[in-house]
């Protein structure tokens, strides 16, 4: 089944975010630069877009930041407030069974 | 008329059957006339498709692959423990697989091409999933997609915020603008009481949900029923009815070739292939027009477990078949004549607050919502395609909840079976089951949902707190949908399936694609790599250069005396081994500034001033004699 926990889990521990910033129509760079200063204020790094959803980015912590409760809680706290966020997920692994 | 010297193509029943004729998706004829799904390309997003293998590699399409588990672009399975990575291969191989190659199988669409979307393989999460959904979706026309929640008979689950979103990006951009065509397979959970409308990948309104049937056309053990399967094809069946043959990989126990590929996630590859042929003959089918295409040609057939029911609009659908099995000619047929459907329109009603108690069955809750002519001027929505029924009902038992949907027409759609496995005590929290019995049939009008408690706890313990309808469907009427109906029969005798016949068909529009080219991992370490091998090296020659500079300036500093070179050995002159490298000097040119000359005297083939040159008059001062006159006369300072 894919999404048990494995290699090549998106930050550490397959922790990481995803969040829709809340001006869709501007441009391209000034998102990714909106992006950059969510991620920042957050404390964690911004892995990119999302293929190709405009305005959605993922995030992920630093490499050897702890997994610290704390530190998810801080995050969440973060980007509950930021008003440039529309939206914001935690993503977590999904079960899928091939059929 | 055709034959082909592929091995296992005999055995490929599902293609040809010669045993039980009829009993086959019935595409000869449609290759007889040269399509073959040309110019098509549809992706297998799942565990990786071996490209390299005989009967892939000639249709692979590099441009339409990628790994999202490894993050390169090469879509290859890796072995595991369980040598269960063939799954993607093994579909590829339905769709694809090359002929006339002595090589095991035939696709159904040999002539299209076929990528590979690696996603499966590792932990998956929803952004991979949406990236997974719209990867090259300027290149990929189908996604074929043999995976999805759990088929326990207890899960609920399907696609979240981000799935979402893709799917519905990619019917909107996908495919220059047509929309990228999504299938699904319906799921393997009917050994658990399963039903695929708690499956949010099957029950979307932007996927083609694709069930099974066995080689005598009956629902296999495995399959599930759903009100939102739109068609079915064949598969593997029990022990006693031959599975479908196609290309396997032949990395670990694999031979490359299998005769056991079975389940639904069987079934939908071959509808893609089915998919692909129509858009051969017609690219320009948006999304819409292959589900309508789908509705109006897949065909009823003698199954009395199967409870057809006929709509409204003439469309015979069941649970277990949805609205019969897919026919490649009468598919194919359609697409050629086929003009497209109108625009989609939609209606969704307020969120309707009930928190009302679902009594214990054979009493049931029943609420309703009429929709009224006016309700639907704005979308100018007329007749219906998918009716979707958003729900929050708490019960402490998930799945003793029965939840049936009657459209105006009175036509009945099982939207919640009730499942034995499910006591997930969390009940719906705004989950969309969805419909596509009422396809064809008037909008207008009151819908009626009926909850009932088909548990055996005493206390009658659910609650309907909310529920919402959305309605979606476009602007054709009735009598359009008939008269559709009548052109696509006249058109089943072929007479249109030739190159002289063909509708005008639109470009479609130039997106770009997310340039996003993101170093891969493997790229950025060789960058690295080379990068510190180049600084490491440039600084070592670097302070070679300079030690050995200031070795040489130490040797020879000659302030007074006359410079000594190293006595050039005759013998070593002789021999050609003399040391041909000279420091440069600065010598004070008659001018005063200050040149830097390479000595003449060893200085083979360099241009030189001609105030050296051989011929010239002795000058008058003495910085004017060629070297050899100089004899320690000037001063040099190397």
């Amino acid at each position: 089944l894919a999404g048990t926990d494995g290699p090549g889990a998106q930050g550490l521990g397959g922790l990481s975010w995803a969040v829709h910033l809340d001006s869709p129509e501007g441009a391209e760079e000034a998102l990714e630069q909106q992006a950059d200063a969510v991620a920042r204020a957050a404390g964690l790094l911004n892995a990119g877009r999302v293929g190709e959803l405009h305005g959605y980015y993922v995030f992920v912590p630093p490499a050897g930041q702890q997994r610290a409760e704390a530190a998810r809680q801080q995050v969440e706290a973060v980007l509950a407030g930021h008003e440039a966020v529309r939206w914001h997920s935690e993503q977590r692994l999904l079960r899928r069974a091939k059929r | 008329s055709v034959h082909f010297n592929d091995p296992k193509y005999p055995q490929q029943w599902h293609l040809n059957n010669r045993r039980s004729p009829g009993r086959d998706i019935n595409v000869t004829g449609v290759w007889e006339r040269n399509v073959t799904g040309r110019g098509v390309t549809v992706v297998v997003v799942d565990d990786g498709v071996e490209h390299t293998i005989q009967d892939i590699a000639p249709n692979y399409s590099p441009e339409g692959s990628y790994d999202l588990n490894s993050n390169d672009p090469d879509p290859m399975p890796h072995p595991d423990a369980e040598s269960g990575n063939h799954h993607g291969t093994r579909c590829a191989g339905e769709i694809a697989a090359a002929p006339n190659n002595s090589f095991c199988a035939v696709g159904v669409a040999f002539g299209s091409r076929i990528a590979g979307i690696r996603v499966l393989d590792g932990p998956l999460t929803d952004s991979m999933e949406a990236v997974a959904f719209n990867k090259h979706y300027q290149i990929n026309d189908i996604y074929s997609c043999s995976w999805g929640p759990d088929d326990d008979g207890k899960t609920v689950d399907g696609p979240h915020q981000l799935g979402r979103a893709a799917l519905q990006h990619g019917v909107i951009a996908g495919r220059r603008g047509f929309g990228s065509i999504f299938v699904v397979a319906s799921g393997n959970g009917g050994q658990h009481g399963d039903n695929c409308n708690y499956d949010g990948y099957a029950n979307s309104v932007y996927t083609v949900t694709i069930g099974a049937v066995d080689e005598e056309g009956r629902m296999p053990f495995y399959a599930e029923e759903c009100a939102s399967m739109l068609a079915v094809t064949f598969s593997g069946g029990d022990k006693m009815l031959r599975s479908i043959v196609t290309t396997d990989w032949d990395l670990q126990k694999g031979t490359g070739c299998t005769e056991g590929h079975t389940g639904t996630s069987a079934a939908a590859p071959l509808a893609a292939g089915m998919i692909a042929l129509m858009l051969q003959v017609r690219p320009c089918l948006t999304w819409r027009d292959v589900q309508h295409i789908i509705v109006f040609t897949a065909t009823q057939y003698e199954d009395r477990r199967a409870d057809w029911v006929t709509n409204e609009a003439g469309f015979s659908h069941s649970h277990q078949h949805g609205f019969g099995l897919l026919n490649a000619w009468r598919l194919v047929n359609a697409a050629k004549i086929w003009t497209s459907v109108p625009y989609l329109a939609s209606y969704a009603s307020p969120v309707l607050r009930e928190d009302k108690a679902v009594p214990r069955a054979p009493h049931a809750l029943e609420v309703l919502w009429n929709v009224s002519r006016t309700d639907l001027e704005m979308s100018g929505l007329k007749t219906l395609e998918h009716v979707a029924v958003t729900v929050s009902i708490s019960h402490p038992r998930r799945g003793s909840l029965e939840l049936t949907l009657f459209c105006p027409s009175g036509m009945m759609s099982l939207i919640g079976a009730p499942r034995g496995m499910d006591s997930d005590p969390n009940g719906f929290n705004d989950w969309t089951f969805s419909t596509v019995r009422c396809w064809g049939e008037r909008a207008r009008g009151t819908y009626r949902l009926v909850v009932r408690d088909v548990g055996d706890e005493t206390p009658q313990a659910g609650t309907l707190r909310q529920w919402q309808l959305t309605l979606y469907g476009s602007a054709w009427t009735p009598v359009d949908i008939r008269d559709r109906q009548r052109l696509l029969e006249s058109a089943m005798s072929g007479k249109y399936l030739h190159d002289g016949f063909t509708l005008p068909c639109p470009p479609g529009l130039k997106i770009p694609e997310e340039d996003s080219y993101t170093i891969t991992p493997n790229t950025l370490k060789t960058l690295v790599l080379v990068g510190s091998f180049t600084i490491f090296w440039t600084v070592y020659y670097m302070l070679e250069i300079y030690l050995s500079q200031r070795k040489v300036a130490s040797r020879r500093v000659c302030r007074s005396g006359p410079c000594h070179w190293p006595q050039r050995s005759q013998k070593a002159r002789e021999e050609g081994t003399e040391l041909e490298s000279v420091p440069l000097c600065n010598r004070k040119d008659p001018e005063g500034g200050e040149t830097e000359r390479e000595d003449p005297a060893t200085t083979s083939g360099l241009l030189v001033p001609d105030l050296l040159s051989p011929d010239r008059s002795a000058p008058e001062h003495p910085h004017h004699l060629p070297p050899d006159l100089l004899q320690g006369e000037e001063e040099q300072i190397c």
